[in-house]
Formats: structure tokens, sequence, C-alpha cells
């Protein structure tokens, strides 16, 4: 049983890698094997889980470009039963290169079709744009999970975004739906924050998860040791916040 | 005498949209005559100035496609001075339609040339990734405003932005250079902002602006009523910071 689940949202800096790590490796320490594909040019779960950029292995824009299946490019990381695909600075040419190719949307999905079995979640990390790659992963992926940051501007953007994911759905991916939507940066002091989350909660009623990710200083220093945050600083808000959001996926997801 | 800057950055969240109506208000209240261009699908610019998205106006993709001229699409906004082109969500097909065109990337240079001696400053508002749009806008600025977030993956995205823009000054557009890089949502308290901001000074040196601008809860207060910082809390930090910022752009390009 492996689900493969993207995180997205064009809205930029609202969470998405930081989610992206922190859930991958609070998901690995209850002792499912995930893998986490960095399909953002930007490189940074990659480098967030202190993976060197430089290392002369083979990455997304391999796959993407036909010169190596997903096995041969996958990589261990720091924590155990978490391993990684890493980005390179290739992907920003990857959606020119891609247009011309046939089916140019579901070649992500093709090449994952070997390896699926073997992991209980695949996670895909997006950049903050809705061009081939996040359509890419939009198409292999079975859900979304969408991290919102709780500020006027990225509440504005979710209406962008359910509208994106049902045109996937009816052209490319019967299947895909919003597996949940988690509210991030929240801050208890600010007015702002309650308001925008509840208004989201509002639309989108039982897909808002009950874990909220609160701003956490933690959250923002983990990333410079290639760490992720329970490695970091176990006893921060922000590991909390990410072990109880994990909690919450397996148990929506029927915990084996 | 007039100057086309972009203001761009490929991490997402930085402040970029935050920077382009505030700056381009509080430089408009001194009684320049300035124009904003929202070339983000995202249009947060065009909602953060009040405008709604779906006045039968022409906008920043008519223009692209060239169904357009600039002066056409020009809109006034609540600010004296203060004109803008809006985004439309059509922008998020156009970087697909516009691959096929022939000089493809100087598209919003061409256009612009008609009006730009109208206007003390142009601004324009870019998306989160380095695609046509910004591409278009890099080659059709003379200078480019860089915010950075005080955060380790904003700092890591630098050098990213960097090569790009040299890479745009050899072979597209050779007067390109670096306008100056703002210090955003800089917090006092912790750590990582002081870090990360001595970082970036130790690398550009006296390209960093001056001014800071700090975390302050009205930034993200005044775009939900459509009004630049100014307008909606004029004693704030956040519209203090940004009236600075723009003396000393006045002060660097030599006031008349
Ligand atoms: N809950 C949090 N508390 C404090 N800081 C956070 C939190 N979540 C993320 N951050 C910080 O905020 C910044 C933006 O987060 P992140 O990079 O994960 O967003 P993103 O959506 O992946 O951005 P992009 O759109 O560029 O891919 C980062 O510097 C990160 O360290
Ligand atoms: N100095 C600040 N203090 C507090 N909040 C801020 C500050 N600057 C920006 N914000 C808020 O942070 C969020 C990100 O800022 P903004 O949208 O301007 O960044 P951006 O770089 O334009 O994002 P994108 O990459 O999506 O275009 C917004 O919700 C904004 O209101
Ligand atoms: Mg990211
Ligand atoms: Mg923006």
């Amino acid at each position: 049983m492996s689900k493969i689940v993207a995180i997205a949202n064009q809205k930029g800096g609202v969470g998405k890698t930081t989610t992206a790590v922190n859930l991958a490796a609070s998901l690995a320490l209850s002792g499912e094997r995930i893998l986490l594909l960095d399909i953002d040019p930007q490189g940074n779960s990659t480098s967030g889980l202190g993976i060197s950029r430089d290392s002369p292995v083979h990455t997304l824009y391999e796959i993407l470009a036909g010169n190596s299946s997903v096995s041969d490019a996958i990589l261990d990381t720091s924590v155990d039963h978490l391993s990684i695909v890493s980005s390179s600075i290739d992907l920003l040419g990857a959606e020119i290169e891609l247009i011309a190719r046939e089916e140019r949307e579901s070649i992500l999905s093709s090449a994952l079709s070997e390896i699926r079995d073997s992991y209980r979640y695949i996670f895909i990390d997006c950049p903050p744009s809705l061009g081939l790659l996040t359509l890419n992963a939009l198409v292999a992926a079975e859900s979304v999970i969408v991290p919102v940051q709780c500020e006027y501007y990225a509440l504005e953007g979710l209406g962008l975004l359910t509208q994106t994911i049902r045109l996937i759905r009816r052209s490319f991916n019967p299947g895909l739906d919003i597996e949940g939507i988690v509210l991030t940066m929240f801050d208890t002091r600010n007015s702002l924050s309650h308001q925008v989350a509840s208004e989201i909660r509002k639309h989108f009623g039982d897909k808002v998860y009950q874990t909220v990710i609160p701003r956490n200083v933690a959250l923002g220093e983990a990333p410079s040791h290639g760490k992720p945050i329970f490695l970091y600083d176990i006893r921060s808000r922000g590991a909390e916040s990410y072990l109880s959001l994990a909690k919450e996926i397996l148990h929506e997801n029927g915990v084996r």
C-alpha cells in the first residue's frame, strides 16, 4: 500500500518545503519507508536534509530527461527510512525542454511506476508555480497536501489552486483530490492569523487538518543545519506540531 | 528621466509584492509619476492596490499577446501619481504561449518603449520563478531590486538569482544591474535574522540598502483592505520603513 502525495501551492513562501521535509521525516520516525522528491529548481528540500547539491548523483532532472531511472537517483538521508531524489539547477531549463515532448505532463508519473510499491508514502515538494514541473507532480500524485500561510495573499491564492486541481482531475488524473490543507506560520497573538484560519475552515471544512503549525523560530533555523526539526530541536513547538500532523495523516489513512 | 526596475527573486514569499506596492506608493507620495506592472499570474499587486481582478480592462496578458498597447491598459489607483497595469489569470498560460514567439524574451521591453518617458519609475512585480515572465521583466528593466527575507532558504537562493542576472546581462540586456538588495521581515529578537543579514552585507556590501524592513503585522493586514501601508496605518513601522526606503532610492538616483 503506497501513496503519492504532491505538496503544492503556487503562492510562494507558505511552508511547502518545511512541510515536505518535516512531515516526511516524522512519518519515517514511525517506521514507514518514505521517499521525498524535490522537483523545485531551488532545491530547498535537498539542502534542508543536508544533501549537497554538488554531489555527482543522478537528480530529478535526469529522470525527467529520460537519462536515469528513479531507483538510480535515490539517496539515503540522515533519517532512517527516509530517502530523497534530489533537485538540480538544471530543472530550471526542464520546463522549456519538456514542452516539446509527447505526453509532457505524465513523464514523472510513468517514471515513478517502477518504485512506487517500495514506499508507504512518496512526497513531491513543488516549486511556487503552476508550470510543467508542478503539473507533472499533480498528474503523478493521488492527492495534494496544500500548506497555507495564515495571511491574506495566501488565502487569495487558494481559489486558483483548487481550480487548477479540478482542471487536472478532468483532463489528466481523474483520481486527484485534496489530501488536506495545513495551516502554517500561525501566530496566536495576531488577529489576521485567526481571521484567515476561520475563513479557510469555513470554505474547506474537514479538509483542514486539526493540527495547526505555529510560527516557530526553530523551524527557520533547522534548514541551516541540514536537519529536520526533530533532529535539530525535539522540544520545539515546530517538532511537536509536525509529529502531530504525521499522526493525524497516519490515522486518516488507516494505520496498518 | 525615467527608469524601469524589476522587483524579482525566485524564492517565494520574500516580500516582492509588499515591496512593489509600498515602494511605488511611497515614491508617488513625493510627487513622482510612478507605474507598477503586475506580471505575476497571482495578481497580488493588483489586489493589494484594491483593483478588482474582474474589471473588464486590458491587462498585462493582452500586452504580451500583442492585443493591447501599454497605454490602453493603464489604470489609476487610490494613490495620486501611482498607476498600475494589472495582472490576469491568463498570464498562467502566457509562458507556454510565448515560447514559440520570435524574440520571446523582449516582448515586454518593446511594448514599454511607447510610454517609458511618461513615468519617473516603472516597477515590475515578478512571480516567484525564473521563467519567461520574469525573463521579460529582466530584459525590459535597467536594474533589479531584490527583496530578501532574513532566513536561510532565501539566503541560499541569492546565488541562483545573481547568476541568472549575469546570464541575462551577457545575452539580452547589457545594462542590467542590481539596483539594490532590501532586507525584509527582519525580526530583531531572532538571531537568525541578524546572522542572515550580516552574511548578505558581507557578500553584497553597499548594494544592500541601509533601510531594513522589520516584520510588522500591519504590512500583512494592509493588503486585505486594498491599500498601501501608509493609507492603512501611517504610524506603523512598516509605513516608516518603506518611506525611508523610498527616500534612500531617490537620494541614490539623484533627486531632481
Ligand atoms: N512554521 C514556521 N515558523 C517559522 N518559520 C517558518 C515556518 N514554516 C516555514 N518557515 C520559514 O519560512 C520560510 C518559507 O518557508 P518554505 O521555504 O518552507 O516555504 P515554501 O512554500 O517552500 O517556499 P517556496 O514557495 O519558495 O518554495 C523559510 O525560510 C522557512 O524556514
Ligand atoms: N515586513 C513584513 N512584515 C510582516 N509581513 C510581511 C512583511 N512583508 C511581507 N509580509 C507578508 O508576508 C507574505 C509574503 O509577502 P509577499 O507576498 O509580499 O512576498 P512575495 O515575494 O511577493 O511572494 P510571492 O513569491 O508569492 O510572489 C504576505 O502575506 C505579506 O503580507
Ligand atoms: Mg519550497
Ligand atoms: Mg508576490
